[in-house]
């Protein structure tokens, strides 16, 4: 039922995957704030399958030289592409001082015991601004492999421009400044180079009282 | 926006792409 239904193929599938600032409010008390989230989920077939989007309508949105977003694509396996528009939640009160941690939590799932890499790229105005690439190895657990990338720290980048972007006095600004910054995730198997899942993240400010929404595409080229 | 380059509201994407969900 994973199968058109969320961000997975036969071989991965994203589990979960956040991104947080957390407060040490004293040694025993922890406030954390999710910016984005995509939760645990467990679709059935009664579901109905995901929305599709032209992947040629996000290309100038990411990398397009060499290992860009379009050669990926041609590559394949056109089935491991989803883009995840995000409705980021910035309403926090959580105030910004020493004792702030800012990390990124992703959990993946596989029925293969693999070691992945997984490379996160932070574009602007579709330009790679920096990058991170994790490897991340297998621990079986309850009949499948697990890879968790846990409270891998944020980078200066993005707390910056988190900073700067809460600094605006409007949505509409924010969300003018968001049109143009993505966020490219591709996970490979580390040992074939196989591309397993290729995710390209787009992003705008949350209207809700309820923190932060997103919708999930696969993407295809007809 | 830069030069050229096409505004997200005027691609051809889903409606949904512009409709923040509500929570469940």
């Amino acid at each position: 039922a994973w199968q058109g239904r969320c961000i997975a193929t036969t071989k991965l599938r994203l589990v979960e995957f956040s991104a947080f600032m957390e407060h040490q409010q004293d040694p025993d008390t922890y406030n954390k704030h999710l910016f984005v989230h995509i939760g645990q989920s467990n679709p059935t077939y009664s579901d109905a399958l995901l929305e599709s989007v032209d992947v040629r309508q996000i290309y100038d949105k990411f990398p397009e030289k060499k290992g860009g977003l379009k050669e990926l694509y041609e590559k394949g396996p056109s089935n491991a592409f989803f883009l995840v528009k995000f409705w980021a939640d910035l309403n926090t009160t959580i105030p910004d001082d020493v004792r702030v941690f800012y990390g990124v939590t992703s959990q993946y799932e596989s029925p293969d015991n693999m070691t992945i890499t997984c490379s996160s790229k932070v574009c602007s105005f579709g330009k790679q601004v920096v990058e991170k690439v994790e490897t991340e190895y297998a621990r079986f657990e309850n009949g499948r492999f697990v890879y968790r990338i846990h409270r891998s720290p944020m980078c200066e980048y993005l707390i910056n421009f988190i900073h700067k972007l809460k600094q605006l006095p409007e949505k509409y600004m924010m969300n003018s400044v968001l049109e143009n910054f993505t966020i490219l995730q591709v996970v490979t198997n580390r040992d074939t180079q196989e591309l397993l899942l290729c995710i390209a993240y787009v992003f705008e400010v949350s209207t809700s009282e309820h923190g932060a929404q997103h919708h999930t595409y696969r993407l295809i080229k007809d | 926006l830069r030069q050229g380059q096409v505004p997200m509201r005027k691609r051809q994407l889903p409606a949904s792409f512009w409709e923040e969900p509500r929570p469940v």
